[in-house]
C-alpha cells in the first residue's frame, strides 16, 4: 500500500 | 500599469492548457522583472512554479507589483479565442478589478479585446529550497508523455529507478505489470532527441500516474523535459519556455504505509 504525501511539509511556508 | 506584450501568443494558451485541470485559480504575480505564479493542487500533493522573464515579452511594463486573480478555466476558454500566430497582450490598469486580454493578428487588421473580472484567491506562497538531486534526467518530452500514457494502463503509480546506464519506468496492477527502459544516448543527431542521465548516487522512487499526466501536458511547451529526483524529496519536473523562463511541477514522494 502506498499513500500519497503531502507537499507542505517539504516547502515550508514563507 | 501592468502591459505585457507575448508575440508568441501561443506560449500563453500552452502553458495555460498545462495547468489549468491542475489548478483553478492562481495569483499571476506582476514584477518589474517578470511574471510569476505558484499554486498548489487542491490536494495539496503537487504544486505548479511558472516563471516567464520580462525580456521574453515586447515590450513589457510593469510600474509597480501587481498580483492578478485569474480563474485559469475562464482565462483557458477565452485563450481559445486566439488564433495560434496571435500576439497576446495582457494589460491591468492600476485601479483596474480586471485583466484584459488582447489578440493581434500578425497582420494587426484583427484585434480582440476580452475584459476578465480579476478574483481573490488567499494563496499560501511556499518557498522552495535549492536542492542537489541524486539524479537529474532529461529526455524529449513527447517521450515522457508516451511513457506516463503506457503506464497507466497497469496501474495508478510508477516506480522511476535512475542509474548510471539509464533511466527504467515500472508499473504493476491486477492485470500484469511493464516497464520502459530508455538507455543514456550515446550518439542522436539533434540534443533534443538525446536522453541523459546526471548521476550522483542510484535512486529508485515511485509516484502517482495521475499527476505525472496532468504534467506531461505541458509537453507542447518544450521538446525536453528534465525530471529531478532525490530520495524522500519531492519530484521536479521541468519544461523550459523558449529561452524567457520555465514551467515546474512538484510531487511529493509516495511513502511506505
Amino acid at each position: 500500500q502506498w499513500l500519497q504525501a503531502q507537499l507542505q511539509p517539504f516547502f515550508p511556508d514563507e | 500599469m501592468f502591459e505585457a506584450r507575448l508575440p508568441q501568443g501561443q506560449i500563453l494558451k500552452k502553458l495555460i492548457e498545462a495547468v489549468r485541470e491542475l489548478v483553478t485559480d492562481a495569483n499571476f504575480e506582476c514584477k518589474p522583472s517578470g511574471l510569476s505564479l505558484q499554486a498548489m493542487d487542491s490536494s495539496h500533493v503537487s504544486l505548479v512554479s511558472l516563471l516567464m522573464r520580462a525580456d521574453g515579452f515586447d515590450p513589457y511594463q510593469c510600474d509597480r507589483n501587481r498580483t492578478l486573480g485569474i480563474n485559469l478555466r475562464t482565462l483557458a476558454s477565452v485563450l481559445k479565442c486566439s488564433s495560434n500566430d496571435d500576439i497576446i497582450t495582457i494589460r491591468a490598469e492600476d485601479d483596474g478589478d480586471s485583466a484584459i486580454l488582447i489578440f493581434e493578428s500578425p497582420s494587426s487588421d484583427r484585434l480582440s479585446e476580452f475584459d476578465l473580472k480579476l478574483v481573490d484567491i488567499d494563496n499560501e506562497q511556499l518557498v522552495i529550497p535549492d536542492t542537489q538531486y541524486d539524479a537529474v534526467v532529461r529526455m524529449p518530452s513527447a517521450e515522457f508523455q508516451r511513457i506516463v500514457r503506457d503506464m497507466q494502463i497497469l496501474g495508478d503509480s510508477v516506480t522511476i529507478a535512475c542509474s548510471k546506464d539509464g533511466v527504467k519506468f515500472s508499473a504493476n496492477g491486477e492485470i500484469g505489470s511493464g516497464s520502459v527502459r530508455l538507455k543514456q544516448s550515446s550518439a542522436v543527431d539533434s540534443e533534443d532527441d538525446a536522453v541523459t542521465v546526471d548521476l550522483q548516487q542510484a535512486v529508485s522512487l515511485t509516484f502517482a500516474l495521475r499527476y505525472l499526466s496532468l504534467f506531461s501536458k505541458a509537453a507542447p511547451l518544450s521538446p525536453t523535459v528534465t525530471l529531478s529526483f532525490s530520495k524522500d524529496v519531492p519530484l521536479l519536473v521541468e519544461f523550459r519556455i523558449a529561452d524567457m523562463g520555465h514551467l515546474r511541477f512538484y510531487l511529493a514522494p509516495k511513502i511506505d504505509e
